[in-house]
């Protein structure tokens, strides 16, 4: 039996909101530790990583490991029948080739189930190295996906260059160049509007446009981003899931032939 | 021209 309660439903539908342009399918694996997905983009170009600690959950169980397999489209159209406020269930037996999410108004006078088929996906899962990052830029998460959109404008790479003097986010095309560079905050009233850049080495990196902007989707779920990079290696964006884990997308770079 | 490389060659199967 696999049971997870989550009273911020709304988290749930945020998580769906920043996986499902990415991903058309893919496997939830279910443990006594929590669930996680871990799925490839059909180019195979980034990598995307959710991790929800069952802690988090309001109500969580377990028995045996579960995998269970879906079709996020549909996931995302049954998370759409949920309110905001809503608070959300998962559940499914052993072994089942259905998966069911309950919603419960907060005021329990409304609940709804929707009953949902399970797909059995034959995905690779790619082992992550622990990587000491030689950048780490923390930045508001609404920055970053400004500096994403607008750059898009200019041409379809966004050249990231993290230095003692800040960060710099550059793309050139057709119509000309755009450079935003931000530095480090030194004062903030607020810890989520701060732009903080801890570097052990310069790093220059190219990244596909169309990647950042879809990672993006996951800015409602935190207001600050982190974006780690080292020579020659994926970026990996990050943003937390409330108090109950983190998604991580990690993209290939562009190199220079 | 810079040429995109696929996450999966940084990355080991398990």
């Amino acid at each position: 039996m696999f049971e997870a309660r989550l009273v911020q439903g709304s988290l749930l539908k945020k998580v769906l909101d920043a996986i499902k342009e990415l991903l058309n399918e893919a496997s939830w694996d279910c443990a006594d530790s929590g669930i996680q997905l871990q799925a490839m983009d059909n180019s195979h170009v980034s990598l995307v990583s959710v991790n929800l600690r069952a802690e988090g959950f309001d109500k969580y169980r377990c028995d045996r490991n579960l995998i269970m397999g879906m079709d996020l489209t549909s996931m995302s159209k049954i998370l759409k029948c949920a309110a905001n406020d809503d608070i959300i269930t998962m559940k499914a037996q052993d072994n089942a080739d259905t998966v069911t999410f309950i919603f419960e108004s907060p005021s329990q006078e409304k609940v709804s189930d929707y009953e949902m088929k399970l797909m059995n996906l034959d995905q690779d899962h790619l082992g992550i190295p622990e990587t000491d990052y030689a950048c780490v830029i923390k930045l508001p998460s609404g920055e970053f996906a400004r500096i994403c959109r607008d750059l898009s404008n200019f041409g379809e790479s966004i050249v990231i260059a993290c230095s003692k003097e800040g960060v710099k986010f550059s793309a050139a095309g057709d119509i000309g160049t755009g450079n935003i560079k931000l530095a480090q905050t030194s004062s903030v009233d607020k810890e989520e509007e701060a732009v903080i850049i801890e570097m052990q080495e310069p790093v220059t990196l190219t990244f596909a446009c169309r990647y950042l902007n879809m990672f993006t989707k996951a800015t409602p779920l935190s207001p600050q981003v982190s974006l780690s990079m080292s020579p020659d290696v994926p970026l990996v964006v990050e943003y937390s899931i409330g108090d109950i884990g983190q998604i991580q997308y990690f993209l290939a770079p562009k190199i220079d032939d | 021209k810079a040429s995109q490389m696929r996450i999966d060659s940084y990355f080991t199967s398990i």
